[in-house]
């Protein structure tokens, strides 16, 4: 999982 | 935070300001698919359920409350206080053969099984497609307001940007999310077209008809 566990985007 | 991310929400915060105002001023909402505007609710409403389990940022959280509002408003206008201007003859796109196909995909490719991931990731995947309608009511009509063209090149210019935002994240913070990616790259492909035919006749001052 490359993505940070907080949606920072829109 | 980087420029282009900004940039595009601005641009897709335009995007919604001018559908917005142009359905008020001229109280009317012809040749505006009321199906992609309840998609894009849709959208909104899926995705930023965490509004109500997390706090990112006091701009994050008022984009998207202003996102929300300005969608449900959008609704509003179109299906309730100016129903009688909606052209339901050209808004025929059958909704339901892309709400079904998104949601079968969102949980069968995810990051997460749990419901705000499948949630969030029905609405990456619904809002790739969500314009469809809109731009079939178009081909139908086979013409568009010039204040509706200026709409769906914002709307359309901010994915855009947001491709360059995760090249950016990339190359920067080794951030990347797959998910988000190809659905950007699907949904900004839809607009080709479109942009096309802006560049060459809107920025030029003729009015978008089809056929080119």
């Amino acid at each position: 999982r490359n993505r940070t566990d907080v949606k920072d985007e829109l | 935070m980087n420029i282009f991310r900004l940039t595009g929400d601005l641009s897709h915060l335009a995007a919604i300001i001018i559908l917005l105002l142009k359905i008020w001023k001229s109280r009317s909402c012809a040749g505006i698919s009321g199906k992609s505007q309840v998609l894009f609710a849709l959208v909104f409403t899926t995705r930023y359920l965490d509004l109500l389990t997390s706090f990112i940022s006091l701009y994050n959280t008022t984009m998207k409350v202003i996102y929300i509002g300005c969608s449900y408003a959008t609704v509003y206008l179109i299906y309730m206080k100016l129903k009688a201007t909606y052209d339901g003859n050209h808004d025929t796109f059958r909704v339901e053969f892309l709400i079904v196909p998104v949601g079968g995909l969102a949980f069968l490719v995810n990051h997460d099984f749990s419901p705000l991931e499948i949630l969030w990731t029905f609405s990456i995947y619904l809002e790739s497609v969500a314009i469809l309608p809109q731009l079939f009511m178009i081909s139908k009509t086979g013409e568009a307001e010039t204040i509706t063209t200026h709409y769906l090149f914002f709307l359309g210019l901010y994915r855009a940007l947001y491709l360059i935002n995760w090249i950016w994240r990339f190359y920067f913070e080794g951030f990347f999310d797959m998910i988000a990616i190809v659905a950007g790259v699907v949904q900004t492909i839809l607009y080709c077209d479109f942009f096309y035919l802006y560049v060459t006749k809107v920025l030029k001052g003729k009015k978008l008809s089809l056929p080119a």
